[in-house]
Parts: C-alpha cells; structure tokens; sequence
C-alpha cells in the first residue's frame, strides 16, 4: 500500500515548496495515476519489437529484466515477446547469483540480454531491491550477471 | 547556472541528512500548448561528476509518476506510513548512477498541460516526443550532463515509454550537433507486444495454478490476442478467471494479499 503513503506526502503544501512543485496550481489533487490519461490515451504501439530490432542495429545495449511472480506482465509474456527477435545466443541460460542466492536466471543474446528475478513481482526493485541492484550495475559495467 | 539554482532542493520534509545534491522542477516542452513534465535529480553520492545519468520512467500508461520508481523502488529514499517523512533506501541505485525521474506526459504527477485537452488525446507519440524535448532542455539547464554516458530504465508501460523515447534520441542524433550520448536502456515486466504478451499471460496464469483448465482453453479459443478489444466472449472469460478463480491476491505480487 505504499502508494497511499506518497499520496499522503506529495499533496502537502510544504513539500510540493520543496520540491517546486505544482507552482501553477495544478485544478486537481496529485495521485501516482491519471486515471484521465489511462481512460482516454490515443495511440499505442501494436508492437515494441520492430523498436528493438532498430536499436539493437543501433548498437544500444538493452536489457530486459522480469519479475517472476508478476502475473500482469509476467515473464511467459516478456519471453513469448522476446522470442519472436529470433536472436542468437551468446551466453547460454544459466543461473545468476546474488549474496549466495539465486537471482534469477539469464541467457545473453547477440544484442540483448534477458534475465529474471526470482521472487520478485511487477515493481522488481521494490520486491527484490539488493537483487535489482546487482541487476542495474551489471547492466551499467555491460557485463553478464554473476554466476556465483 | 542561475535556472539549476533554483532548482536545488535544500532538504524535503523529513528527510534525513544525505550528501548528495538533489534537484527539482518543471521543463516547458511546449510553449504553445504550455505543457511542462516535473522532473526530480538525486545525483550519485559517489562521484556525480563520472557517474552515468539515467532516466526512469514508469507506466501505466498515465503512473509514470515518482510514486514508484522515486519512492518505492529505486530512489535513495523511502516514504514512511503516516506520509509524514522519508527513510533511506539501502539499495538505491543512486550508490551507482545520477537517478532522473521523469514525470510524463502532462496530466502525470505534477506535470501538466495549459491545454486541458491534451489530457483527453496524449498517447505513446507525445509522449516521446516531449520526452525528447525535456531531455534536450534538461541539458542546457544542467550542461554538465551533456555529454555524460545516458542511460534509460523503466517498467511496465514503459516498455512502450523507454524504447521509444531511445528511438526519438537516435533519430534526434543523426541530426544534431550535439548529440546525447545515449548507451542504451533497461526495461522490466515491460509491455511489449500485444500478441505475444496476452498470450504468455494466459499461458503464466494457467502454469502458476492461478485458472483451471476449462478456463484457460477458453480464454485460448474466444480470445483473438491481436485485437485491441476483445469479444464480449472473451471478456467474460477474463472477467471470470479474475473475479473468480485468482482468489483475493495482489495480480501484481501474486503469492501476497491485495492492497485492500
């Protein structure tokens, strides 16, 4: 429930101050969604991969990571989706490891690198934050999640 | 120098002491319309001058707010329960990186729009392209990130947001002088392709026990997954397999009781 909590902070006037927020006297009160946005959002890509196949010809480094208790986008979808990329493999699947746990597991492709966290749900950081940070400074140095 | 001043966040209420610099505020992405997305820097608390700047978006499409990725997932601080001040988060990635959390588009937040239509036709188009927009200003407010290595990270609908806006950064720099030195990007949970993500859904609801059978060949035989709107057949399924066969869970954690 801890979107309540930022509710609760982010409409105090002192911290919107702070933050120099809402200095136009936005007619409606902050919240974590527009609801008005999601009703009425106007275009939305069919497809994200044909993206993907561009930038990774663009020479982008892209990792894409997946909570595995997610059942909104779970992992079944992001691998179904991935698949379709037709990559080929560079490091084959294995199991990565964070303080002696198992992570997740992973499998680097020529141009992508796709892994899961094991435990975590849709938010991975909030579920599993000293994992996804093992995650995000792996993907920052460019190289393969640990395998011990 | 004088627009980054005014941007510095001294401290927000009831944060604990930090070292490292933080910066709030608004960025026109469109005069005309007089939209402005809402940003929040929390630099590296390890040398912010070399650390990689990387932006986080969330989803939705329409919660790309600091809600989640600033408060509850990757940002140095936590909100407490009452709301009445913020703890330290032990994992942030602001141990490794300069954290940008973008709040997009207009009508998100504390971003907004003059314009009040604009909330009723915004889409994944002006999304990224004021995303764009933001991110070229951005850098002439904080000149010393315009030629930092740049990351983009983010989940969810931001499977949409985050490949697209790099898109909208490659085209920019084959035209520009100053190109932003983007390295590349990291999505989670990420939506990205109607088809296949429906599919694999399906698919993960009946392999994790969460739907029978009968139900899961049901959604498989009524549902045509390239649709953007389903049957009223299909949508009974669906409503089906949520309302009765999931039980009381939380869809986005599922071994763990909803938020009630």
């Amino acid at each position: 429930c801890t979107e309540k909590y930022a509710e609760a902070y982010y409409n105090r006037p002192d911290v919107q101050k702070a933050l120099h927020a809402n200095t136009t006297k936005i007619p409606y009160k902050w919240t974590a969604c527009s609801e008005e946005l999601n009703r009425n959002w106007n275009d939305t890509d069919v497809s994200i991969l044909p993206i993907y196949r561009e930038l990774i010809a663009a020479g982008l480094r892209i990792w894409v990571f997946s909570g595995d208790v997610d059942s909104v986008v779970p992992v079944t979808a992001t691998r179904y989706s991935l698949a379709q990329l037709k990559l080929s493999t560079k490091v084959p699947w294995y199991p990565w490891y964070v303080k002696r746990q198992v992570g997740g597991w992973t499998e680097v492709y020529e141009g992508l690198t796709f892994a899961t966290v094991r435990g975590a749900g849709h938010e991975v950081p909030l579920f599993k934050p000293r994992a996804a940070l093992q995650l995000f400074k792996s993907f920052l140095r460019g190289e393969p999640l640990p395998k011990s | 120098e004088e627009e980054e001043e005014a941007d510095r966040i001294l401290a927000l209420p009831g944060q604990p002491k930090v070292s490292f610099q933080q910066f709030s505020g608004y960025v026109t992405v469109n005069e005309a319309a007089g939209r402005a997305l809402f940003y929040w820097l929390t630099e590296s608390f390890q040398n912010p001058l070399s650390q990689p700047l990387v932006i986080w978006l969330n989803g939705g499409p329409g919660c790309s707010s600091v809600a989640y990725g600033a408060s509850e997932e990757i940002g140095p601080f936590r909100i407490n329960k009452s709301g009445s001040g913020l703890y330290l988060n032990k994992f942030s990635w602001n141990t490794v990186a300069n954290l940008l959390f973008l709040e997009t588009p207009a009508g998100v937040g504390f971003s907004y729009s003059n314009r009040s239509s604009d909330l009723l036709d915004t889409g994944d188009l002006r999304t990224a392209e004021d995303s764009l927009q933001f991110l070229i200003r951005w850098m002439d407010r904080f000149p010393r990130y315009k030629s930092r290595e740049v990351y983009l990270a983010g989940e969810s609908y931001a499977g949409h947001y985050v490949p697209q806006l790099a898109r909208a950064i490659v085209a920019y720099n084959a035209k520009s002088k100053h190109p932003i030195n983007l390295k590349g990007f990291m999505v989670g949970n990420a939506v990205t392709d109607n088809y296949y993500d429906n599919l694999g859904t399906v698919t993960y609801w009946w392999s994790h026990a969460m739907i029978s059978d009968r139900t899961y060949h049901q959604l498989i035989s009524t549902c045509d997954f390239t649709q953007q709107k389903e049957s009223n057949q299909c949508e009974t399924t669906y409503s089906y397999a949520m309302d009765q066969e999931f039980g009381n869970i939380d869809q986005y954690n599922i071994y763990a009781p909803p938020c009630n």
